[in-house]
């Protein structure tokens, strides 16, 4: 599974 | 955005209003650990350099904006404005052990070999152990005022939302990311310990006192 890309968790 | 993940930024952000309220109130700073207070500084302002490159969404960018601005407001109150109250005898947390082998950490342990990305997963790992200074503090004082044990059972809550959150994301996005899981699983079993006193003493109406 993908990582967040860009980061869109606080 | 789920239910989860809002109700572990509303908790954050209850957090954040009750650390700000008691000392406010008070006008006191007693029991809280300034040195807690600036690794969570370290953790926000390394965790959103991005706040001016990349737009999430309004409530994205008011809600870093509102953390950096209290965070700094916090460690303004702690060492200035209420800096008589400030009980630096019993915050001595020796905070370079944390920082050295979370930023060691951070080099080997990251999603992308870049600075951006390294210094997002420093503030991952740092915020994981982040409040052990104030957990110390507690410790060494033996107490915690009640209103400031509702502060971090809303600090230790937000972040066991979270992991419901990633699991929630898991299945419906197919999302994962092992370094957030990981650390903030690390994160929520610190408070495990605490959230036994809040919970079989706090909720009764009393008073956390450890044995000193």
């Amino acid at each position: 599974c993908e990582n967040n890309k860009p980061h869109d968790e606080l | 955005m789920n239910i989860f993940r809002l109700c572990g930024d509303m908790s954050h952000l209850a957090a954040i209003i009750i650390l700000l309220l008691k000392m406010w109130k008070t006008r006191s700073v007693a029991g809280i650990s300034g040195k807690s207070q600036i690794l969570f500084a370290t953790v926000f302002t390394a965790r959103y350099l991005d706040l001016f490159t990349s737009f999430i969404s309004i409530y994205n960018t008011c809600m870093k904006v509102f953390f950096i601005g209290t965070v700094y407001f916090t460690i303004y109150l702690i060492y200035m404005k209420f800096k008589a109250t400030y009980d630096s005898n019993h915050d001595s947390f020796r905070v370079e052990f944390l920082i050295v082998p979370v930023g060691g950490l951070a080099f080997l342990v990251n999603h992308e070999f870049a600075p951006l990305e390294i210094i997002w997963t420093f503030s991952i790992y740092l915020e994981s152990v982040a409040i052990l200074p104030q957990l110390f503090m507690i410790s060494k004082t033996g107490e915690a005022e009640t209103i400031t044990s509702h502060y971090l059972f809303a600090l230790g809550s937000y972040r066991a939302l979270y992991l419901c959150n990633w699991i929630y994301r898991y299945y419906a996005e197919g999302f994962f990311d092992l370094i957030a899981v990981v650390a903030g699983v690390v994160q929520t079993i610190l408070y495990c310990d605490f959230f036994y006193l809040y919970i079989t003493k706090v909720m009764k109406g009393k008073k956390i006192s450890l044995p000193a």
